[in-house]
């Protein structure tokens, strides 16, 4: 995280805040939920509270405004630029603008006005911007779910360092942003993706293709947005060039950026009997025309040309493949091997000889 | 038909990277800085990649220019 050089911060706890005018894009009562959510965010985490006045000066003053609007800082018209605001200080300091020529929303359908007013009042507060990718306070907009938003720990760090902690009995921590070579870090779901590799976990997903050195760590929602974080399995079918991903009994299929319409659908449209609540881990296999899915200690195996369950399935994993004892969180393949992914650990699986060739740590296709 | 020709791309793209420098990482032009202040350019595109965790190259690759088209808040992102 970063402070605002200077460190210029709020010499009291109780401020007050004032909403000049509305978007039309948003019914008031919406814009007046998504400003005091946005507070809350930080009230929660801090001893900072906010009050909201309707007359008189407030010490944070919001706005929306399109174009030049005589703080030497304007705005550009849609996209580029959402939102600015000034550090604490008498006048203008602390004041928060909105570029009127963004459509504002309080979902996911344009920019959310809780997620960017989130962010500006940290910035109101004395906060800079990080450069941790998941922090709330990095620069860029990043589509998240604003009903499950959780301060990252990040951002709580940052106004804790300014203001001390919340002066609440429970001390709230938030999301950690994975760092590509901490052994911690367990992967939800792997996928191949014309010859890439994503490796999803929590919001996130590392993507890595075979040419480059370093794999680059994205946001789910930054690529599909309507689609859940924490992944539970995913494969790649190169026939139809589509990826699968599933969570609980929903999936849904992608081809490149976009999901395939008609989706999500349920695991049970795929013959999965009611007992099965989610899939663990899957992968296609390209010489059989099979996708086999991991579900507990069992896997069942999926005909892509039938598009039917094969009989004589479940069958146990350690069974078909020996070596393979522990609960499988992903899986994928690759020249010629299948690769279980199990906590902390891989397994080389050589798919012919039916062994474990090499046990290795999760994040060497990561180069760590 | 008429396609964008990749002299186009290219000086659209410096005109992006130049706004953009300017207006987040203090970037300083007389309106020549690309024949007069080159490394100037090159280090703050430098100092914008290690923020953003991009590969540090000091030059306006596609993956950097993209990262400066995303929406984003308006506050710089060095001190002024």
């Amino acid at each position: 995280y970063s402070i605002t050089p200077g460190r210029p911060a709020w010499d009291k706890t109780d401020l007050t805040y004032r909403i000049i005018n509305y978007t039309p894009d948003m019914e008031e009562a919406d814009v007046d939920r998504a400003i005091a959510n946005a507070f809350k965010v930080w009230s929660d985490v801090s001893p900072l509270k906010f009050t909201r006045i309707y007359d008189g000066t407030a010490d944070i003053e919001i706005a929306f405004a399109a174009g030049d609007h005589s703080d030497n800082s304007p705005f550009d018209g849609p996209d580029g630029l959402l939102a600015h605001a000034f550090q604490p200080g008498k006048g203008i300091g602390g004041d928060a603008h909105f570029d009127e020529d963004e459509k504002w929303t309080k979902g996911t359908n344009g920019y959310n006005l809780f997620l960017v007013a989130a962010h500006e009042f940290g910035h109101s507060l004395g906060l800079s911007h990080s450069d941790d990718p998941g922090a709330l306070m990095f620069p860029t907009y990043s589509s998240d779910d604003p009903n499950t938003f959780r301060l990252p720990q990040d951002d709580i760090n940052a106004i804790q360092d300014l203001y001390g902690a919340s002066i609440n009995p429970v001390k709230p921590t938030g999301p950690t942003t994975p760092t590509i070579c901490d052994s911690n870090v367990i992967f939800d779901a792997i996928t191949t993706l014309r010859g890439e590799i994503m490796f999803f976990t929590d919001r996130f997903f590392w993507r890595k293709h075979p040419q480059t050195t370093q794999a680059e760590l994205n946001f789910i929602k930054s690529f599909w947005p309507s689609l859940p974080t924490k992944i539970e399995a995913a494969y790649e079918n190169p026939e139809t060039d589509q990826i699968l991903l599933f969570k609980g009994s929903k999936y849904w299929a992608l081809n490149g950026y976009d999901i395939v319409n008609g989706y999500p659908k349920s695991i049970y449209q795929l013959g999965f009997p009611k007992t099965v609540k989610k899939i663990d881990a899957a992968v296609y296999i390209e010489e059989k025309g099979k996708t086999y899915f991991f579900v507990g200690d069992k896997y069942w195996s999926y005909d892509e040309e039938r598009k039917a369950l094969d009989k004589s399935f479940p069958r146990e994993i350690a069974e078909d493949f020996p070596g393979i004892t522990q609960k499988v969180h992903a899986v994928f393949q690759k020249n010629g091997f299948l690769y279980f992914f199990s906590g902390r650990w891989q397994y080389e699986f050589n798919i012919a000889s039916k062994r474990v060739k090499r046990v290795m740590k999760n994040n060497s296709w990561l180069g760590c | 038909f008429p396609a964008a020709t990749k002299a186009d791309i290219e000086e659209k793209n410096i005109q992006l990277a130049e706004t953009y420098l300017k207006r987040y990482y203090d970037l300083e032009t007389d309106g020549k800085l690309r024949r007069t202040n080159a490394n100037s350019f090159s280090e703050k595109i430098r100092e914008m990649q290690e923020f953003f965790g991009l590969k540090v190259t000091g030059k306006l690759d596609s993956e950097t220019v993209r990262v400066m088209e995303q929406p984003r808040c308006g506050v710089p992102d060095v001190a002024s």
